[in-house]
């Protein structure tokens, strides 16, 4: 049964788009089959792969506009590595929000567009933006799990307590079946007390200890640098911190059901 | 005549937060009377300053939805910083997106509110959310420039490229006096390859490197751990580069005029 894994945090620049590029590469790696849809006006997922794509070109905002049914499977893109595909975005996509406003169902569209090719995969990622608009609701609506990044900072530990009432309305009223996986730790740094500080918070304080994965990502240059050269972190260094910890991210998705 | 600054860009995680309130406390520190205004519904500055407000309370929502005139004056909290004030934001602003959307003038509703008070201050610095919805439109019809930070990664400086083209939009429909007064490069770190290369990036190509800042946001983590404590990182410790830098940067703003 194929895992549908929205990556989501209002909360901005904690790791989503690097999530979904890493974690989705390391399944790859590991013989997965992978689809990364980015959900994203900012359309970072597709940048940070190197897939940039013209006006003209398929990409998620005509899905989701369903102007033609069975479109999902042209707007597929391969990837340079086997089995990591991706469906991509552009900036017209921000165009989606006004222009569904009053639309039948508008929800789920995005359901509706992929649910016809997701049994070919084993896991699909998809990256939302940092904020709770039209598109973020479209992604929960197909989803089947929710994973969590939060940077080990004040503002992003914060922000958690919002996010989970927003996920509570979410499963009443519009997908009862969607579970979350997860939250996961980013950007942690053992010199700083204040990264330690929101580890230990994270760790200790309902109901986000029992939800915390035991995989925790460091903050790692080679992360950044990795998406300068439109390249997974780990097919671009893998002895790299940032390499390693994903690495043991899938491996712990893996042997970790949804809850 | 009051400098009404929008801190915005639709990158998640900038600093732009950080910008708002650390600027802002630099100029009150400089004897500036200065206004600081939410428009987040994360409501992070107010939070970041420890203000953070119950549902009862007057905050920016309660203004942009006009229930009653001459409110504003009653929202603005007095800071423990004598010349530094807030408008608190509170999560029931993520609402006002869809309740404002059949409103007339719908897009000036920041501004008929907060006229009235402007001129009781130097500065009014106004923080944004990572997207660019109609809270983001309200804010640029009410800025007269619009400050820019820009982490030095690279989805932050591809990001500039989007940002500016709405930025055209924005002055030919919205607000037309609107003004740039610039990009200030963020999260500076000298010893990693990736955060050199964005600088010499924003230094060097067009229409960016008119615009830049001399004064660069460096890396620190003090300035997270002032927000953990509620407070601004030039009343938190002075001799820190966060407190450096900001200040550094309120005097490059009271030299520079907005382009
Ligand atoms: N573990 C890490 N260590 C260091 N840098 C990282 C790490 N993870 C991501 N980054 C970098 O930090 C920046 C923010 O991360 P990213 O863009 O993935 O966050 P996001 O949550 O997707 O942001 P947004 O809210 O704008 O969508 C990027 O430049 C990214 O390359
Ligand atoms: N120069 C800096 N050095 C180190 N940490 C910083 C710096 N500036 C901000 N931070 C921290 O980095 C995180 C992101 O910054 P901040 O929240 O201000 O960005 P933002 O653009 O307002 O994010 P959002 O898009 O979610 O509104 C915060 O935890 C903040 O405390
Ligand atoms: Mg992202
Ligand atoms: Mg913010």
């Amino acid at each position: 049964k194929t895992r549908i894994i929205a990556v989501a945090n209002e909360k901005g620049g904690v790791g989503k788009t690097a999530m979904v590029i890493n974690l989705g590469a390391a399944l790859s790696q590991k013989g997965y089959q992978t689809l990364l849809v980015d959900m994203d006006p900012q359309h970072n997922t597709t940048s940070g792969l190197g897939a940039e794509v013209d006006d003209a070109a398929l990409s998620v905002y005509h899905l989701i506009k369903a102007e033609q049914d069975g479109q999902a499977a042209a707007a597929v893109l391969k990837t340079k590595w086997e089995k990591l595909h991706l469906i991509p975005a552009h900036i017209d996509l921000a165009g989606a929000e006004i222009e569904l406003i009053d639309a039948e169902g508008r929800e789920n569209k995005l359901k509706q567009a992929l649910m016809p090719l997701a049994d070919q995969y084993d896991f699909i990622l998809v990256d939302t933006p940092p904020s709770l608009s039209l598109l973020t609701v479209n992604v929960f609506a197909f989803a089947t799990e929710l994973l969590v990044p939060c940077q080990t900072q004040p503002y992003a530990f914060r922000a958690l307590t919002d996010l989970f009432d927003t996920i509570d309305t979410v499963k009443e009223e519009i997908n009862p079946d969607l579970r979350i996986t997860g939250i996961v730790a980013t950007f942690f740094d053992q010199q700083t007390i204040v990264s330690r500080d929101i580890l230990e918070k994270l760790k200790s304080v309902a109901p986000y200890r029992d939800l915390l994965f035991k995989t925790v990502i460091r903050s790692n240059t080679t992360i950044a640098a990795s998406s300068a050269v439109c390249k997974p972190v780990v097919f671009y260094r893998r002895g790299s911190h940032g390499a390693v910890d994903y690495t043991a991210l899938a491996e712990e998705m893996l042997n970790r059901p949804a809850l």
